[in-house]
């Protein structure tokens, strides 16, 4: 599909949005 | 953006920190070594190996070997995931 929202994607000097989940 | 230059990451220096903080610290340092392998999908491999235990992580950090083989794991189940 197109709007895939997994995995969190990392960007360096942005907060992890995985983050939410720990 | 300029790459940032990190010192290696100890042990010690995660226990230091809070989790949230230890998980972007790791990846802080996994992605320029992903970028090197994957850059259009480096953003979501890091994303992906964050989801590791950080003991785990470290090792990898430390083992390019070790980070080859769960890139390329990472990958296989992002295919499947994106197929």
């Amino acid at each position: 599909g197109s709007s895939v929202s997994w995995p969190p994607e990392f960007h360096p000097g942005v907060p992890w949005k995985g983050l939410q989940n720990i | 953006r300029e790459p940032a230059v990190y010192e290696p990451l100890s042990a010690s220096m995660l226990a230091a920190a809070l989790p949230h903080e230890q998980k972007q610290m790791i990846g802080e340092r996994l992605y320029p070594l992903i970028s090197a392998l994957h850059t259009q999908l480096a953003g979501k491999i890091t994303g992906m190996l964050l989801e590791i235990d950080n003991s785990e992580l470290l090792l990898m950090l430390e083992s390019p070997e070790s980070l080859n083989a769960k890139v390329q794991e990472a990958l296989e189940v992002l295919q499947e995931h994106q197929a």
